[in-house]
């Protein structure tokens, strides 16, 4: 509890030196923890595990096929989810450009890409309606013509098309843009909702020892 | 929210993270290896002063309402800046017994402040 003048505890900042606040934080920190813990101090171990038994324990508890696919595979995968930002767009076309952290691109491959949006239909629509996606190639490349996608919507949903390598190597560079444009009178008057809650994304699934894997492979 | 930045009084969040090798934890605590505690500091003019999390809407005019009553009534206004947003640390630790513990503590870590 602190005595200040202030009018609450958090106008405090301006009234400790910086070094004191910090000690306070840390005692704050320490204090928070033990007491969400219910200990009433920190634990003392009497037969401390080392670091490498206790790695091997927990690969252990995940299984014998966990252990061989660490041992025969030390590539790690995870997804990376980049929202799209919506750029110049008219009724016959949605541009939506997705950005990846330089950690995702930096030299990481990106093993498969999945575009997720979600489409309105009118409610009188009843029939199914093409989506053609475009992958713009990038500048300075000898090939002009995009590669395309093509997906029927069957219904007012969200619906997702798997990406081909030139969009998951886009994603690799670290931006991807996408051309979504409706093929038919019905899909023109369907709407690709961008709003908070429908906000279409691209879920990246990226191999975190993709450099290696290559040099091995060749 | 807004983030501190220079020598900013307004209310705002302020990052601090807490090493657990720094205090001498890592010993027990497993991962991670420290904490993104951060904490909201600065001044709440009467004027900033809002429910956290409210966007404009008939309740923001009554509470503005009220506010103005309270500013003509009272001194201070008593607005203070106070997180809005938490999420929760996840913990691998040992116990007292040496037993392996894995546990989330929910709002530990402060996303977001503003004015109460």
């Amino acid at each position: 509890i602190l005595q200040t003048a202030g009018p609450c505890p958090s106008c405090w900042g301006a009234t400790f030196d910086l070094e004191s606040q910090r000690e306070l934080l840390l005692d704050l920190a320490k204090k928070s923890i033990l007491n969400k813990l219910h200990l009433s101090q920190r634990p003392t171990l009497s037969r401390p595990v080392s670091r490498a038994a206790l790695k091997t324990a927990l690969q252990r508890l995940r299984g014998p096929r966990w252990e061989t696919l660490l041992e025969h595979d030390p590539t790690q995968e995870y997804e990376v989810i980049s929202f799209a930002e919506t750029g110049l767009s008219s009724i016959n076309r949605t541009r939506l450009d997705f950005h990846f952290s330089n950690r995702t691109a930096g030299g990481r491959e990106v093993r498969q890409a999945r575009l997720v949006f979600f489409v309105h239909l009118p409610s009188n629509a009843t029939q199914t309606v093409n989506m053609q996606v475009l992958v713009p190639r990038p500048r300075g490349t000898n090939l002009t013509s995009p590669s395309q996608h093509r997906l029927q919507v069957e219904g007012s949903g969200w619906h997702q098309l798997l990406l081909g390598p030139e969009a998951q190597a886009a994603c690799g560079r670290g931006h991807l843009t996408l051309e979504l444009i409706p093929e038919s009178q019905a899909a023109h008057s369907s709407v690709i909702l961008g709003g908070f809650s429908h906000r279409p994304f691209v879920a990246a699934r990226v191999s975190a020892g993709g450099q290696h894997r290559v040099r091995r492979h060749r | 929210g807004i983030d501190c930045q220079g020598g900013s009084r307004m209310c705002c969040r302020r990052e601090f993270f807490v090493d657990f090798r720094e205090i001498g934890w890592h010993d027990w605590i497993i991962q991670p290896e420290g904490y993104a505690m951060n904490f909201c500091t600065g001044q709440c003019p009467l004027h900033v002063a809002g429910m956290p999390g409210l966007s404009a809407s008939f309740h923001t005019a009554v509470l503005n309402l009220l506010k103005a009553n309270a500013a003509a009534g009272t001194t201070g206004g008593g607005s203070c800046c106070v997180p809005t947003a938490r999420r929760p640390l996840s913990l691998l630790y040992y116990d007292r017994d040496s037993n392996i513990v894995k546990t989330d503590i929910p709002d530990m870590v402060v996303e977001a402040c503003g004015c109460s």
